[in-house]
Order: C-alpha cells, then structure tokens, then sequence
C-alpha cells in the first residue's frame, strides 16, 4: 500500500482530482 | 446467475454492459471529439515545432510525464466505474492499472489522432512526430504513432473503443494478480459485450481477432516506454526524483 500510496488514494476516493 | 461469462450471459445482459462502459468512457474520456474538431486538421507552426525540438530532453520528458499522468488519472476513473472493477480485491485493482493504464492511454489516442496529417492533440495542439524529437526516443514516438494510425484505420465507433478498453485493463494474465479467476470472468463477459456489439454494428468478423493483434503491440509500447524511462533515469535522477509526476513514478518508477 505504501508503494502505491498515490493510485490506493485514487482508488478510495469517491471523487478524485480530475475534475470530471 | 453465478457469475459465468457468455454463453449464459443473454443479449440484453451484455446489451446492459455495453451501455455502461460506453458511459463510463463517455464520463471519463478527457476530452470529446466535438470539442477539438475545429483545431483537427490545423497543422503547428514551423516556430512553434522548433520551441518544442529546442527544448532541453529534461524539459520535454517532464512535460510529456505531466500529459500521460493526466491522462493516466482519467483512466482509473474509468476503471472504477466499470462493472465489478471495484469489486476485486485492492491488491489486484493497483496490479491491472499498473500493467495496463497506460496501454488504454495508447488506445484512447486514436480519439485525439489525426490521421491526415499524422498528428496528435498534445499540450492544446495537433503535434506530429517531430515535435517529441527532443526526447531522444524517435523509435518509439514512430512506433506510438503508427499504433495510433492502425487503430484509427479499423474506424472503431466510441462503444466498440470502450469495450476494447475494458477488455485491455482487465486482463487476467497480468502478473502478481491474486484473484485471475474473477478478472478472467470479467474479461470474457467484456469480450463477449465487444463481440456483441461488433455484430450488432455489422463489423467484418476480422476485426475483433485484429483487436486482439493490437494486445501485443500495446504490451511492446509500454515495455519499451519503461526500457526509455530506465535510461533517461540512469542519466537524470534527480530529474526523475525531484520533478516527475508521483504517480507517474509509482506506475513506472518500481
């Protein structure tokens, strides 16, 4: 998990950075 | 009713399933075909060329990580809004993302190709070739471009590209997957909804084995986009370290 910290953060979040 | 692909699954299953990829691409595609239709055809200004040639390699493939690591982030919504990604443990989630975000940025290019001109939406812009040539990896920019190319040529509708997609990102024969039996059930009901759809489109029974052809020639892009990274790496650490996108070097740092 820590190795992908970035793409397991991605994966919880509801929303995500990208604004869709 | 247990999960099995095709044959049980019935027309207006994969009817179902198709319709909710091709949403998901649709919600998730970065940018709509309508809204570059009026740059297509323009060619980039000689000057404009050479500010991008003139750059220093750094520069560039700083630049060109940013551009892929967006793109990258639009895929993994696409990802989790197909049917039973989420479902899968988180292990194997990060494992088909890591092997295969970055092949659905390559097939998500022939939306943003054009064909006339050889040139591709980058940075705001339709870019040929030439204008990746401060990176030092003409090889591979040839060898993205005539993916992008052959593509284009198979004239996919945005449903077909959709479901070849998915298909691409779930692949059961990824290495380090915990759980191969469920993707690989959930490949064969994306194929068999590509495969639907290819008939209900009356496509030519070819395309889908050309499809499949295509599998190949991604995984040989993105190796050769790791090998490029290794050495631009070797040369450029702190480059590497101290500027490129931290999720770009958590899928191809290792």
């Amino acid at each position: 998990k820590e190795k992908h910290k970035i793409l397991h953060q991605l994966l919880q979040n509801s929303a995500s950075p990208v604004d869709l | 009713s247990n999960g099995e692909a095709s044959p049980t699954a019935s027309m207006a299953e994969l009817d179902h399933l198709a319709h909710v990829v091709s949403k998901s691409h649709h919600e998730t595609c970065q940018y709509l075909k309508e809204e570059l239709q009026p740059t297509r055809g323009e060619r980039l200004p000689q000057a404009e060329v050479d500010g991008y040639q003139r750059k220093p390699r750094e520069l560039m493939w700083q630049l060109c990580a940013v551009k892929i690591t967006e793109a990258i982030q639009y895929v993994v919504e696409f990802a989790k809004r197909i049917d039973g990604f989420m479902e899968l443990s988180q292990n194997d989630q990060i494992v088909l993302l890591k092997a295969g975000s970055l092949e659905v940025v390559f097939i998500r290019m022939c939306r943003l190709f054009d064909e006339q001109n050889n040139a591709v939406y980058f940075d705001g812009k339709f870019a040929g070739p030439d204008v990746f040539k401060a990176l030092g990896c003409d090889d591979l920019i040839a060898s993205v471009f005539d993916f992008a190319k052959s593509l284009c040529s198979l004239q996919l509708t945005e449903e077909e590209l959709a479901l070849f997609s998915a298909f691409v990102l779930l692949s059961a024969d990824r290495s380090w997957l915990q759980d191969k039996l469920q993707v690989e059930k959930l490949q064969q009901k994306t194929q068999s909804a590509l495969q639907h759809v290819l008939q209900k489109n009356q496509r030519d029974d070819g395309v889908l084995s050309e499809l499949r052809c295509r599998v190949s020639a991604l995984r040989s892009l993105c190796s050769r986009h790791t090998e490029k990274l290794s050495a631009f790496r070797a040369v450029h650490p702190d480059i590497v370290r101290m500027h490129f996108p931290p999720l770009y070097k958590e899928l191809f740092g290792a």
